[in-house]
């Protein structure tokens, strides 16, 4: 793990030999080699390993007894300070119609997504629907409807013939017919430099005016989490991320790019294929996991 | 890199860089990076370092490259697998359309009996491309399931047997020894199936690729990787990495939605595209 590695770069100098920033710089090594070994995006390392040489070449790290406790105490806090920072817990508005538009690359995990958020809202008493915008993948409708079923809660679809935005606009008016008062939007999988999708998904968000657009991302991505998120969220807009898949082993690096790069925090966690496999997101979990 | 004038540490930063973010993974692309430098020093030109490395990560990658074929056997029996989400269902869908386009034969099987709307997802594949399709109840027996299949694909003649799986990550034991139990009761009915064992990766998936093929060839007798989602912007990289560790072909990349997009793997274009 990276602590032990940072602990045996200083070891071998205590009593007899000084902190010195050579030895630092082979500790800041192993930060960038632990972090991309994790999946966190190239240039997110450069920034992050920059930032903790400034902290540890400070007075601190050169005259402490335990340099290399103090060195994993400084990567944490950074990883700590980056993933939390502003992140307040998600919280839908009483008295409206709220709208989550779910959205991502293909597979990530958002139909999955929008059954654990439907389970989760509706045991706090919320009155969740869930509206069936994908039209293009295979029984993804069904899939839907399914997941419904097993939440408890209804679903709005019109199949696969009407244009998903038109769909998404039914959706809203029924659940403001019907007393539902928290709309959950499936999307279809897509890929960012898809301009047709990427315009169908920017049209759903126009009509739909979501309280909360969630960027659904697979905890294993590696280097592209970056492209992508910045894509999606350049062109729609994202307000939080929920990384599906963490009941796997991947470190999850991706929740330090995608947070550093766009600025928009991870709010819920995926943590199995069952509806309530979704925990919230903490910090100072995933920046152990990441440091691995 | 091509516009480069001389190989000097800014030159060799940014390949750093590229061969990170294609996913060839920190260890891979430092040794690289390392040996990079000794052809610095000894005055190479940008395109003459770009061609040693190319020439390198092609050896790696095109080692025991084969491609998919049916042989004589029948039914040639070809088991799917990988971990949630990465392209299965819709591979299958593409290679059967590719099979019956040469005109055999196919039958799927919809193993995964988990998932909503699983076995309806396939069986739409399966009217799409004329291939039969053997199923069950979501929540049966995965292996039943595939027991009947089996016995369908060998007494109805049929060329080849394509069986889906639920998605699975590696870490779970008790769906890895799913899946074994599924292979043992393969071999019940055809002691030389499964003929193929394909295990699909996302090529948005960074260094945990490399755990999937560990486990997964570890418990099953995989024959080859499908990498999916090509098309899209991640490079693959940790193809390098598996290969460097597994003495497994790459069979067919997935670059697409639609039924026609599989194609066979290239090793020449894979590694072209890391640096393009
Ligand atoms: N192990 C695990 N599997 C998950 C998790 N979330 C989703 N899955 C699985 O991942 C696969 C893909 O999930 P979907 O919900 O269909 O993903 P999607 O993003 O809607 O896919 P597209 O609509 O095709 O883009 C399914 O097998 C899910 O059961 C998770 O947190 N853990
Ligand atoms: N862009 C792109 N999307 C793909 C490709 N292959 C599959 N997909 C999409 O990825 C998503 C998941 O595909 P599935 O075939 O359901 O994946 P799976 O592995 O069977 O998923 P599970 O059974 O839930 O584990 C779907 O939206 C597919 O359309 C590909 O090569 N390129
Ligand atoms: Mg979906
Ligand atoms: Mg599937």
């Amino acid at each position: 793990s990276l602590s032990e590695r940072l602990e045996g770069v200083f070891k071998n100098l205590r009593g007899q030999g000084r902190i010195t920033e050579a030895n630092v710089k082979d500790a800041l090594r192993d930060v960038k080699m632990a972090l991309l070994e994790a999946d966190v995006n190239f240039r997110v390392v450069k920034d992050f390993v920059a930032r903790v040489q400034e902290k540890a070449l400070g007075r601190e790290v050169l005259t402490s007894v335990s340099p290399g406790q103090l060195m994993v105490k400084i990567v944490y806090d950074e990883l700590v300070e980056i993933l939390g920072g502003d992140n307040a817990p998600f919280a839908l508005q009483a008295g409206r119609t709220n709208v989550v538009l779910m959205l991502g690359l293909q597979g990530s995990g958002k139909t999955t997504f929008c059954g654990k958020l439907a389970r989760r809202f509706a045991r706090e008493g919320w009155h969740p629907l869930l509206v069936a915008c994908d039209i293009h993948r295979p029984a993804a409708v069904h899939q839907l409807q399914v997941v419904g079923e097993m939440a408890g809660v209804p679903v709005y679809s019109e199949g696969t013939g009407r244009p998903a935005p038109d769909i998404a606009r039914a959706g809203l008016e029924h659940a403001r017919a019907t007393g539902r008062n928290l709309v959950i939007v499936d999307t279809a999988g897509r890929l960012h430099i898809d301009e047709v999708r990427m315009d169908e998904l920017q049209s759903i968000k126009a009509v739909t005016s979501p309280t909360f657009t969630f960027l659904v991302a697979d905890a294993m991505t590696g280097q592209d989490a970056v492209t992508s998120a910045s894509t999606f969220n350049d062109t729609v807009g994202i307000d939080g991320v929920c990384l599906t898949k963490m009941d796997g082993d991947a470190r999850g690096g991706a929740a330090l790019s995608i947070r550093a790069i766009t600025g928009k925090p991870v709010k819920f966690i995926g943590t199995g294929e069952k509806l309530d496999d979704l925990v919230e997101f903490f910090p100072d979990r995933m920046a152990s996991r990441i440091l691995g | 890199v091509k516009a480069a004038s001389k190989v000097d540490d800014n030159l060799i930063e940014r390949i750093e860089e590229i061969l990170i973010r294609a996913d060839l993974g920190a260890e891979t692309s430092m040794s690289i990076v390392e040996r990079m430098k000794e052809f610095e020093a000894r005055g190479a030109t940008p395109d003459e370092l770009l061609e040693v490395f190319k020439k390198e990560l092609l050896s790696i990658v095109e080692r025991g490259q084969r491609t998919l074929t049916i042989g004589a056997h029948r039914p040639h029996v070809i088991l799917v697998v990988g971990v949630n989400g990465t392209g299965k269902t819709t591979t299958i869908g593409k290679l059967a359309a590719e099979m019956r386009e040469a005109g055999l034969k196919v039958m799927l099987a919809a193993g995964d009996t988990f998932r909503a709307a699983a076995i309806e997802q396939l069986d739409i594949w399966a009217s799409r491309t004329g291939a039969a399709i053997v199923k069950r109840d979501m929540g049966a027996d995965p292996s039943g399931l595939c027991y009947d299949a089996m016995e369908k694909a060998r007494d109805g003649g049929y060329d080849v047997l394509l069986i889906d799986t639920a998605g699975r990550l590696h870490t779970k034991t008790n769906l890895m020894e799913e899946l074994k139990k599924v292979v043992r009761v393969i071999r019940k009915v055809d002691p030389t199936a499964p003929h193929d064992t394909l295990l699909v990766l996302d090529a948005t998936t960074g260094q945990n690729a490399i755990s999937q093929a560990r486990v997964f060839t570890e418990a099953l007798p995989v024959t080859g990787l499908i990498m999916t989602k090509l098309d899209g912007t991640a490079k693959g990289g940790v193809l390098i990495g598996i290969r460097n560790l597994f003495d497994i072909p790459v069979l067919k990349i997935g670059v697409g939605e639609g039924v026609e997009d599989l194609r066979d793997f290239s090793a020449q274009e894979f590694v072209d595209a890391l640096f393009a």
